[in-house]
């Protein structure tokens, strides 16, 4: 464990919190992609598995159960309590083109070919993608509230950080895992465009709205 | 085991 990736999964955690949150005090997911939601739920089933199967630490193991657990919690809010928020006219990216390539993917090529090497694999090319419904929403709307742009920030801090983490471990034990550095590459380029806004809008007390 | 250790993060 090293500074960048306890910080980069506070800030994990920190997003997930403020989405939550947001749509609990607000009684809205107004803005919110339901389906990225949904993609990061099957993120974290897909790559949490091992949960059953192999004991790493306590604060890894709490850190998964309360990762899943938000995933679903978020999810239910959109689609059960808060469904009459739920925008769905405007989140109208299709997650099968994602889903499906990310897929075949990782049944190409992964660590080992496996069902739960092979379904860690897709997680992480998964997760590298799922935040584009949200974006895609955003773009098309051309507006975001100011509580959902900190929460993006957050979470594309966490794989950024994770990227910093990985330079360390290749220093500092010899350790690299080429699937989800590039893929956390991959994850952290798509944030780029939007760190931009958030630095040049948001921090500077302004709506996060784009040119028409 | 290395496959153990490789997946130890979030």
């Amino acid at each position: 464990m090293n500074i960048f990736r306890l910080t980069g999964d506070l800030s994990h955690l920190a997003a997930i919190i403020i989405l939550l949150l947001k749509i609990w005090k607000s009684r809205s997911c107004a803005g919110i992609s339901g389906k990225s939601q949904i993609l990061f739920a099957i993120v974290f089933t897909a790559r949490y598995l091992d949960l059953l199967t192999s004991f790493i630490s306590v604060y890894n193991t709490s850190m998964k159960v309360i990762y899943i657990g938000c995933a679903y919690a978020t999810v239910y809010l959109i689609y059960a309590k808060f469904r009459a928020t739920y925008d769905g006219n405007h989140d109208s990216f299709r997650v099968e083109f994602l889903v499906v390539p990310v897929g075949g993917l990782a049944v190409l090529i992964n660590h080992t070919f496996s069902p739960l090497e092979i379904l860690w694999t897709f997680s992480i090319y998964l997760e590298s993608v799922a935040i584009l419904p949200q974006l895609f929403m955003i773009s098309k709307t051309g507006e975001a509230e100011t509580i959902t742009t900190h929460y993006l920030f957050c979470l594309g801090m966490y794989r950024t950080l994770y990227l910093f983490n990985w330079v360390w471990r290749f220093y500092f034990e010899g350790f690299f895992d080429m699937i989800a550095i590039v893929a956390g590459l991959v994850q952290t380029v798509l944030y780029c465009d939007f760190f931009y806004l958030y630095v040049t809008k948001v921090l500077k007390g302004k709506k996060l709205s784009l040119p028409a | 085991w290395r496959r153990r250790s490789l997946h130890d993060e979030l």
